[in-house]
Parts: structure tokens; C-alpha cells; sequence
């Protein structure tokens, strides 16, 4: 159990060190625990260092490089553990213009060899996707669907 | 195996029985506050079986049951998953849950390609297609909040629990 | 003590409710005592119906109707003590474009009477300010601001 | 009475002295992630002489010196408040706040228009034009979540120490 924690641990700060590079356009992220020797009651920290000068601790970050540094993570665990599909609400909320566009350029890398559902409110993701869904509730109390594939006639 | 459809019978905003077909690829969702997006996210756990209420963001079970004008006692979700090239088994696969009974008692009742089947059955399909409801499959609305607030223990647990 | 706590929460109440009906196009909300008759015990919850149906309490709205909510909230307070000047920090996160566009209308409006200052990513509250203030980071260390009145030149 | 403008010297991310000038009515404050905008918000607070770190988003005081590749050990906000048409007094205001010091004690010192001042006075200078510190005159980054994610109780404590 111990072992299989430090292995898990190990490939998670690994994967979690090239997407991050590859989100924040060259910042390095750390995964930390605050002691190696005792992996089963050691506290696991994240230090990012987005714009390449000294690590700061996740809690001084400005609130989208902590989401950010958050989606590294989560993408990190996803790498470990594949699945066929994955489903990411507004995950990108936090973001600004240009970062919402890494995660979405990523988002259709990673949707060749695995189906990605992403709802989001930026309009700047819409055009990274292959197919569009737009939900809308008319009569104030049912939730109405329109499909539209992508280069079809917009439907909203 | 990817998913072609879901089908969705007076759960939650759903009053209206809607079935959603799905691409392989990047598909975005999208749509005003409040229209029902994250309901969708909601009906694809409690198909695939969650056991926890508060994961579809209710209090019982029985309060996924549309609670519209007119009010039924029951609802459904399917999902339909198709073998994508790389699969061995090249047939469909459909699961449906419905959920019957008024407020208090709510039974949840399992169909895995028409067969009634128990929620132990759903969990070996799922495992053998390699999808995971507990790990990041499924990103809900808040969980980057949440991994953002952890403290260093309950980071360590989290991935206690992944591995 | 009571009856100060009394008085402002019925204060609260009412303003939240004129202020919610402006920010979500028609929608109710109640602010609720657990135990009115015993107040410095109570707990305070919140139930608002957006599209005024049913009311639903907080927890079971979406996104982005419990943040309209928290937002009437906190406007209420701010009428009840009023401040000369008021800054706001990314509160339409969670918005689509409409809601978010309702809470531009509203500051712009409170904004004759107090300074307001508010800090947002989204382009659909741009067009509500009398001035503008741009921030960026050039040398990934030192943060450099630029300022425009609304109607000279773009300095972006 | 309204904020003219705002000199921040060497603190967070501001390693360059930077006056930002406002008007009266609606300023939007834009800009990419992590360039600084949520510290101008730090460096009312700082001025306007709040005592936390925390609120600031420091460990410690000592933290909002910048800290950049020269270092030196102060920082300094100046704030210019001027009087609106509905005002009587009809002088400007400057509070000025510098912290001195290495990593560990800190020094703050305030001043008035100049003069040197204590932390009470500023207090009562900020009363007399309604400005409160702890009510919702600022709404920080995150705010919104903290008062979705409250308990009844919690809500009901956060009006007793507004009442
Ligand atoms: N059992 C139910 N019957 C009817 N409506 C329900 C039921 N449960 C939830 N709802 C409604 O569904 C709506 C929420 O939908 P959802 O959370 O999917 O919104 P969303 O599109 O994700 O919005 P946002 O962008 O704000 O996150 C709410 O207005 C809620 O009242
Ligand atoms: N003492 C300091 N010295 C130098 N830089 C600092 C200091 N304290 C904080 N910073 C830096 O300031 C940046 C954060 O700025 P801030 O939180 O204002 O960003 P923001 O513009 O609000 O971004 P977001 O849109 O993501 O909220 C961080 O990159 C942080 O490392
Ligand atoms: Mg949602
Ligand atoms: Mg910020």
C-alpha cells in the first residue's frame, strides 16, 4: 500500500510537470510531499512557478493560475488512469482569454484517442470543437437540446 | 467503447423525454445559467450507477424525479456505448437505470441490453471498459475549487484512494 | 442585540428581494430564519425561484443562479451600509453573457451615486464602464497599467 | 468624498512605482491571469489599514514586499481620497502606509496628509466618510463561493457582525 502510493505520487508529479508546461506556456509545477520516508501520513503540497521566477506556494497564486495548476492535476490523474470518455464542467472559469484556449487546444489532442465532453461558457472554446450542443430551457421548466456538428448550419 | 446516446425520461429539467447523440472528439456544451447543462453530467452518473445522492447534487434520489406541472413518479436515463475501432467486442451496449416510488422510498431498478441486472453487474461492465466513476473521469462543476481548497492531508488521501 | 439583528435581517430580506427581481429578469427570493423567535440562534438560509417557479433552496440551484443569489445578497448589504466607494473581484465568474450584462446595468446605475471599481475578464462588461483599466505583466515580474476614459483612444 | 488615485511602490507584484489615477462612476479593471489585478484590491486593503495578512493574501506582512530580483526591505501604498459636490469638507486626503523590515518583524507606519499617525486614527477617518473595511464595500476574489458554500449558521454570524 505504501509502494503503491509513492508509484501513484511519483507518475502523477511527472505528468503533471509537462502539462502543466504545455498550459501555462512554460511554467514548472511541484508536487511536494512533506515527507517521503512516511507516505501514508504525509501532507502533499503544490508549489508553480507560472511565469518561470521563484515557486510560490499554490495559495498566494492569482485565481487562474490556481485553477490552472489545479487542471494540471486533474489532467495528470487523468493520463494515469485513462478512460474512454471524460466530462469537464466549466472547468475553465477561472481563465482568461488566451489560457482558456491552451485547455481547449489540449482538451481536442487528447479527444483523438479518447471522447471529451466539455461544457463550457467561452465562446473562445466553441471553436476547438467538433460538435456542438446548446441547452436552453424556454418554458422556464424543461431543458430543450440542439445538435449541430460542426461546419453543419448553426442551430442556435 | 465510446457513447453514442443518452436518453433522458423526467430526470431532473428533463420533463421532456430527450435523447442526445454523441461524437467521438471534442464535443462542447453550452447554454445559458440554470438551462440544464450540469443536469446532464448529473444523469450520466446516476446511469452509470452512482449510489450517492449528493454527487447528482440532491438530497434523496427521489428529488431527480422532475418536479414540474405535472409530477410523476418515476424517471429514467439510458446510455448507449458503440466499440469504437480499436475494441474487440463489436457490439452496442445499453444500460438504463430507472428510479420508481414517491418521495420516501425510492427503488432504482438496472437494464443492462434489456436484462434486468443488479448494480454489481453495471460495475464489472464499467471496470471492464476501463471507466471509473470516482477518479477524474468526471470533472463536476466546483471540483476545481475543491482540489484548489485541499489541505496536504486530504491531498495525500485523494490519491490514497486513486491508487 | 436582538432586535438589531432582527431589524437588519428584515432589512436584508426586502432589499434582496428588489434587487434579486432586477438581476434575474423576474425571479424570487426569501431570505429565512430558522427560529425568528429566537434570533441570535438561528440559521439564516436562502430559497429563490429564477425563473419563478417553485422555490429551490440554494444548494439546488445551478452555478450560476446560486451566484446571481450571492450577489443580491451582498448588493443588499451594501445598500443597507452604504459605502463611498465599492470594489468587486471577478463576481460574474459563473455568469452567461445576460446575466452578467444585468449585473453591468445595475453597478452602472449604483455607480452615480458611489466610485465603483470592478475587476472582470468578460467583454460584455467593458461596455458599462466610464473608464477603463488595464493590467498586464510584461516582464513576468512587474505589473504595468494602462488607463483610458472611455471614448479616447485604445490603449489595449 | 471619492478615490483620486492610488501610488503603489515595491509592493507584490508592482517592483516598478506605479500611480493609477480613477474617476468617479464605473471602472472596469481588465487583464490576463496573474498580471496583478486582484493585488491593486490588496493594496486598498493594505493602505486602508487592515490588520490581517490573510485578508491581503499574505502568511505575512513582511510577504507583500515585491519580491523580485533586486529586493529591497519596504513597501509603501499612498491613497488620495478628493471631496465629490456633496461634500463639506472640501480638502483632498492622503494615507499613506509603509512596512520596513526583513522577513521577520515588521514595522508600519502610517500617515495622514502627511503627518505621522496612528492605526486609530486612520480608523476614524475612514468612519467618518462611511468607508468600513469589514462589510461588503469589497467584494474579494472568491467571495461569491465563501458565501454560496456557507452553513445557516455561519450566515446568521456574518449578519451579526454587520448589524
Ligand atoms: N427534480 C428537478 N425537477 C425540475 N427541475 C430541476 C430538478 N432538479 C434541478 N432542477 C433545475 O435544474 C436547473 C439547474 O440546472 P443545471 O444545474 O444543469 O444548470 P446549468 O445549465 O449547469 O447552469 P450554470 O451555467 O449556472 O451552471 C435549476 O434551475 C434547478 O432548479
Ligand atoms: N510579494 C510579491 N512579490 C512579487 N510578486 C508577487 C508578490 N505577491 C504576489 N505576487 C505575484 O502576483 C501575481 C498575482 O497577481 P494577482 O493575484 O493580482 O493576479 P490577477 O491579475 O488577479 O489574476 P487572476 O485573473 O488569475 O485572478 C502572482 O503571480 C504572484 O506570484
Ligand atoms: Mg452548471
Ligand atoms: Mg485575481
Amino acid at each position: 500500500k505504501k509502494n503503491e502510493l509513492l508509484t501513484l505520487f511519483r507518475k502523477i508529479r511527472e505528468n503533471m510537470k509537462v502539462i502543466y508546461r504545455a498550459l501555462s506556456g512554460g511554467g514548472e509545477v511541484e508536487l511536494l510531499m512533506s515527507d517521503e520516508s512516511d507516505p501514508l501520513n504525509t501532507e502533499i503540497h503544490i508549489r508553480a512557478s507560472p511565469k518561470g521566477n521563484a515557486f510560490t506556494k499554490l495559495s498566494a497564486l492569482s485565481g487562474g493560475e490556481k485553477s490552472l495548476t489545479a487542471m494540471a492535476f486533474i489532467m495528470a490523474v487523468q493520463n494515469i488512469k485513462p478512460s474512454p470518455f471524460y466530462y469537464l464542467d466549466e472547468v475553465d472559469m477561472f481563465l482568461d482569454g488566451s489560457n482558456a484556449e491552451r485547455i481547449g487546444s489540449m482538451l481536442k489532442a487528447n479527444s483523438s484517442y479518447a471522447q471529451v465532453m466539455m461544457i463550457s461558457l467561452k465562446k473562445a472554446l466553441l471553436k476547438y470543437a467538433d460538435s456542438l450542443i446548446g441547452v436552453t430551457m424556454v418554458d422556464g421548466e424543461n431543458t430543450q437540446v440542439f445538435q449541430k456538428k460542426v461546419g453543419e448550419a448553426d442551430p442556435f | 467503447m465510446y457513447v453514442e446516446s443518452l436518453e433522458i425520461d423526467n430526470f431532473k429539467s428533463f420533463g421532456v423525454k430527450t435523447k442526445i447523440l454523441f461524437d467521438q472528439g471534442f464535443t462542447v456544451i453550452s447554454g445559458p445559467n440554470g438551462s440544464g447543462k450540469s443536469n446532464i453530467g448529473d444523469a450520466f452518473l446516476f446511469v452509470l450507477g452512482t449510489r450517492s445522492s449528493k454527487t447528482v447534487r440532491a438530497d434523496r434520489l427521489g428529488d431527480l424525479i422532475h418536479n414540474g406541472k405535472t409530477r410523476r413518479n418515476s424517471c429514467s436515463v439510458s446510455i448507449k456505448f458503440s466499440p469504437s475501432e480499436k475494441d474487440q467486442i463489436k457490439e452496442k451496449v445499453e444500460i438504463t437505470r430507472i428510479i420508481e416510488g414517491v418521495n420516501g422510498d425510492v427503488k432504482s431498478t438496472y437494464y443492462l441490453n434489456g436484462n434486468r441486472v443488479r448494480h454489481n453487474d453495471i460495475e464489472e461492465f464499467l471496470q471492464s471498459i476501463g471507466l471509473l466513476l470516482d477518479s477524474y473521469g468526471f470533472v463536476l462543476q466546483g471540483d476545481i475549487n475543491r482540489i484548489i481548497e485541499m489541505s496536504g492531508i486530504e491531498r495525500r488521501k485523494l490519491l490514497e484512494s486513486i491508487a
